[in-house]
């Protein structure tokens, strides 16, 4: 029952690390211990737990992924949030890209990481940048599941088929096992005849894959993050807060029930 | 007075597909003759105006970046707009992140393939995919300048450092004359905090680099690429579309100033 999960996504902008940062911390305060894994060269989801700059002795992704004797303990943090914890990412992250493509088992290097590690953690969300890239192709190797954030817009629906693409080829070639955890509807307006057309669609195609709760646009969401702060932790009472802790109600249920 | 624009951001969701597609569309009616450059595997801007699926004998720009013999003219399609062409993307060029890393002057890819270009166009905008891999570094390398889009939000403030530290690696070392064409707001609510707070933040630094028009959240401009067309062809009447209209004539006014 313990699972990695990659947050995965290659269109920009649809949440991703919002969702890595507020699932996470959600479950970290229902007591799971949860490990949060910055894959980003932006680094977004290590400044928006409020740690950027920081780095154990292990140091950033980039080192442990480029390292031939990885140590993925040594580069993790504690965060703000009791059982919640992270490996942080910085943009020398950038570099990885190309120095991996030449790199010994290059999608690999991740999943060899994290190996050592699966045990200590209930949860593992891997934070992936906007593309198919190498980055995303470790997350997607190293994970047993895939987690889908998609915000209610024509090129992030578009986007899917080229993602499922891309799963179905890791799943055949580089790891066998990776399933589809959940599809996430955030930043969602159901009001919009857009946001119902791509909703139904989601719906059509994914099934009860599809998380019932949906992240509606909350201005809390976004403010959060300026201050290196969960939602629950900058305003509990927001409906963006409230909905990533509902969120992680469905998400363990999912768990339990897997 | 001939131009060649990188429309970038690492930050993803941004808006530089909708501001590449409805700037270049806004500027083809007003007579100026564009050349679109779709750079991202994502194919928004191909898709968004419609040309998903569509290249001429010449491929993509995944075959022209690639080739050794590059000929861009024979991979240029008119679109259906008047004065507006494209040079399409699609999935293959997410290839191109990791075939490039070995080839031949690697970075100058782009700029050798647009050399013989440059002429027949009034504005050549490049459509960057959200990050600062070698697509980009190649958009930034072919262009004489940057427009940068940005929403108001924290986690693109944030990457703006990090974008302007990479427009200096690529003018000290690839690209001398690379200039910031201009800052954009998009997305933009001036009525929130974070937004205010942003937008000022961004106009402190940037001054009269941040153009004057700011582009409001606008149903029609995320409808509008699901019919495959510009905003201004969709609904001419919306907030969107008028936006974007009179931020061609801004440019244009600061083109012929510069
Ligand atoms: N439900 C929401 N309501 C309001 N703002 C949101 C919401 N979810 C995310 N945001 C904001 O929208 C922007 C995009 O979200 P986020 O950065 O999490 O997406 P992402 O998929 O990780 O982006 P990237 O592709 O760049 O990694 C951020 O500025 C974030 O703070
Ligand atoms: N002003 C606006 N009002 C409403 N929706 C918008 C606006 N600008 C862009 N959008 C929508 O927001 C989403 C993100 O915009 P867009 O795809 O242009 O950003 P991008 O920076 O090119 O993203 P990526 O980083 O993935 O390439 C799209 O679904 C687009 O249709
Ligand atoms: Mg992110
Ligand atoms: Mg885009």
């Amino acid at each position: 029952n313990k699972i990695v999960i990659a947050v995965a996504n290659q269109k920009g902008g649809v949440g991703k690390t919002t969702t890595a940062i507020n699932l996470g911390a959600s479950l970290a305060l229902a007591e799971q211990r949860v490990l949060l894994i910055d894959l980003d060269p932006q680094g977004n989801l290590t400044s928006g737990i409020g740690m950027k700059g920081q780095a154990a002795a292990g140091g950033t992704a980039y080192e442990a992924l480029l390292s031939d004797t990885p140590d993925a303990a040594s580069a993790i943090l504690p965060t703000g949030v009791d059982h919640l914890f992270l490996l942080p990412a910085d943009h020398h992250l950038t570099g990885a890209e190309i120095e991996l493509v030449t790199a010994d088992a290059r999608e690999h290097r991740l999943e060899r990481l994290l190996a050592p590690l699966r045990d200590q953690f209930d949860c593992i969300f891997i934070d992936a940048p906007p593309s198919l890239g190498l980055l995303t192709l470790n997350a997607l190797v190293a994970a047993d599941a895939v987690l889908i954030p998609l915000n209610g817009e024509y090129f992030a629906l578009e986007g899917i088929a080229e993602l499922l693409s891309t799963i179905d080829r890791v799943r055949a070639a580089l790891n066998p096992r990776l399933a589809i955890e959940g599809v996430l509807l955030t930043m969602y307006d159901e009001r919009t005849n857009l946001g119902q057309q791509v909703g139904a669609n989601i719906r059509e195609h994914f099934g009860d894959r599809v998380y019932t709760t949906v992240i509606p646009r909350n201005i809390r969401l976004g403010e959060a993050p300026s201050h290196g702060l969960p939602a629950i932790l900058y305003d509990a009472r927001s409906r963006g807060a409230e909905a990533y802790v509902a969120l992680a109600h469905e998400f363990l249920g999912r768990r339990r029930t897997a």
